[in-house]
């Protein structure tokens, strides 16, 4: 059987949030490392991948890998009736058709059991190499926020430029052109609120501003946002998540024809 | 304009 209690509920209501508008349904792959899942967008433009450490749990058992096929709508719907401070359990057998979800309230005097269906999703897993970036910039997760919400304002895409002066986050509409500039901080250790930007090589590139808005649902996981930058590749944008592990989103960049 | 490129331009499946 396969049973993952999560003292933390709340960051089980957080991944949801983090990708249920971005892909519709996806396999929940369960091993004795972990719970993994890997899915692009309808569209084939972004891709998300995350993994809660099997050690995030108490406890964790995983007698057989399975993979969880889970509309992601309807789990979000699940997961929204558990409270912020509930205890989740994900629960199903070794050759499941469906999975339990249990929310136990902190004193144990609320026990709410569901039960959904899963699904069998042909799933395609992308093999993403391991990159040297050209660029490194780590800043707070709501600055990131920010600046994909302002900048929606002013045009659809964001132009990222990295170099020796820090980054720049430009759009460019029918009303005008907005532009964010970020200097790196003079900090010695790479701290919350600090910006940090490891840099290889001067990069310019260009990103769908949709698409970074999915990603930044991600916000409430972390406080500090990751995107490596790398010369006509996708972005990587990621969310490290204290003592259970990480979301990660990859973004294909528009090319000039 | 620039255009959007699909991912699996850049990742092949595995």
């Amino acid at each position: 059987m396969f049973e993952a209690r999560l003292v933390q509920g709340s960051l089980m209501k957080k991944f949801m949030e983090a990708i249920k508008d971005l892909v519709k349904e996806a396999n929940w792959d369960c091993t004795g490392t972990g719970i993994s899942l890997q899915a692009m967008d309808t569209s084939h433009v972004s891709l998300v991948s995350l993994l809660l450490r099997s050690d995030g749990f108490d406890p964790y058992r995983c007698d057989r890998n399975i993979s969880l096929g889970i509309n992601m709508e309807s789990m979000a719907k699940i997961m929204k009736c558990a409270s912020n401070d509930d205890v989740i359990t994900i629960r199903s057998e070794d050759h499941p058709d469906n999975v339990t979800f249990v929310f136990e309230s902190p004193n144990q005097e609320k026990v709410c059991d569901y039960e959904m269906k899963l699904m069998d999703i042909d799933s395609e897993h992308l093999g993403i190499p391991d990159t040297e970036y050209d660029a490194i910039i780590s800043m707070p997760a709501s600055e990131f926020q920010r600046i994909c919400r302002d900048l929606s304002n002013i045009g659809d895409s964001v132009k990222i430029t990295c170099n020796k002066d820090g980054v720049q986050f430009s759009a460019q509409g029918d009303t005008g052109i907005g532009k964010i500039a970020l200097k790196q901080n003079a900090v010695i250790d790479k701290e919350d609120g600090q910006v940090s930007i490891e840099l290889n090589d001067p990069v310019s590139l260009t990103f769908a501003l949709r698409y970074l808005t999915f990603f930044t649902k991600a916000t409430p996981l972390a406080s500090t946002v990751t995107l490596s930058v790398s010369a006509k590749n996708p972005v990587a944008v990621e969310y490290r998540v204290d003592d259970i592990g990480y979301i990660r989103y990859y973004l294909a960049p528009k090319i000039e024809e | 304009t620039p255009i959007q490129n699909d991912l699996q331009e850049f990742y092949a499946i595995v």
